[in-house]
């Protein structure tokens, strides 16, 4: 399904953000 | 952490509900953080995979009959569509202030409101994709309550050829269901009751013909060979009423917070 495939997508995007504002932090701990 | 009904929606999120978790715990520890970096291209590509998200969420809401569908689905989208509105602001905010503790919330905010946006899209959709396989086994349960009145073999013919294929459809659909569902006692009924409705399937059909001869031959037996036939009927439908009712739970606490 094309909505499955989408929300895929954003949740791979929404990941790599996260993983990129993560890294930051993590030098810190 | 949340708990994810169906194996393709707990792939999807699972992963990035970890990293959530993980984000805000660093945030915490961190306090003050390190400068963050720029956020601009990841923020960018959350947007363009949101606009492709609302672009599909809402040519599925104009190709769906389905009331309840069209219904909640607008809210998710706008939910997505809002969160990816906080990311835009917190990646502005982090530009111009690299230390910005307003901007980091906002990026948490942000980031767990697509998680959330996205996990009620998908389970509005889910839940449309039970309603369909609910309406076959309904139109089996139809077939069913018509089982009482057949009394010539004619009729008989004629209800095999339409319980037949909605039978078969709906077995299909309820055991590829069961073997999405992530919860083992949910899709372990499902199993076990379509199994029961495969078994009684043919011992009703032998019951009805077994009817209908008694009927033709002089009507010996008559009650008995009917109340065995109604029994047979009753028994599918209360096994299909069950597969009905767990098809339903999209919750490992509404069957009784096992």
């Amino acid at each position: 399904e094309m909505i499955l495939q989408a929300a895929k997508s954003i949740i791979a995007a929404t990941s790599a953000l996260v993983r990129a504002a993560s890294a930051a932090q993590r030098e810190l701990i | 952490m949340p708990v994810f009904h169906t194996k393709i929606i707990e792939s999807i999120l699972e992963p990035v509900a970890q990293q959530v978790s993980r984000l805000v715990i660093l945030h915490e520890e961190a306090e003050d953080g390190n400068a963050m970096p720029d956020l601009a291209r990841p923020v960018q590509a959350v947007s363009l995979a949101v606009n492709n998200l609302v672009k599909v969420g809402h040519e599925t809401i104009e190709s769906s009959d389905d009331a309840i569908l069209r219904q909640d689905m607008p809210g998710a989208l706008h939910r997505v569509e809002t969160a990816a509105t906080l990311l835009q602001q917190a990646s502005d905010m982090l530009r111009a202030d690299p230390y910005s503790g307003p901007a980091r919330k906002k990026l948490i905010e942000g980031s767990r409101g697509i998680l959330q946006g996205t996990s009620a899209l998908l389970l509005c959709f889910d839940e449309s994709e039970v309603r369909k396989i609910v309406k076959e086994c309904k139109k089996v349960l139809d077939y069913l309550g018509v089982a009482e009145v057949i009394d010539t073999m004619e009729d008989l013919v004629q209800f095999l050829r339409d319980i037949s294929p909605a039978l078969s459809r709906a077995a299909r659909e309820v055991a590829s269901r069961a073997a999405e569902l992530t919860h083992p006692p949910h899709a372990e009924t499902l199993t076990r009751c379509l199994e029961s409705v495969k078994q009684l399937a043919p011992v009703l059909i032998c019951s009805m013909k077994i009817y209908i001869h008694i009927l033709t031959e002089g009507g010996k037996g008559i009650e008995e060979a009917a109340e065995n036939r109604n029994y047979l009927a009753q028994k599918m439908a209360d096994e299909i009423h069950e597969i009905i009712r767990v098809l339903q739970l999209t919750s490992y606490v509404e069957d009784g917070g096992e």
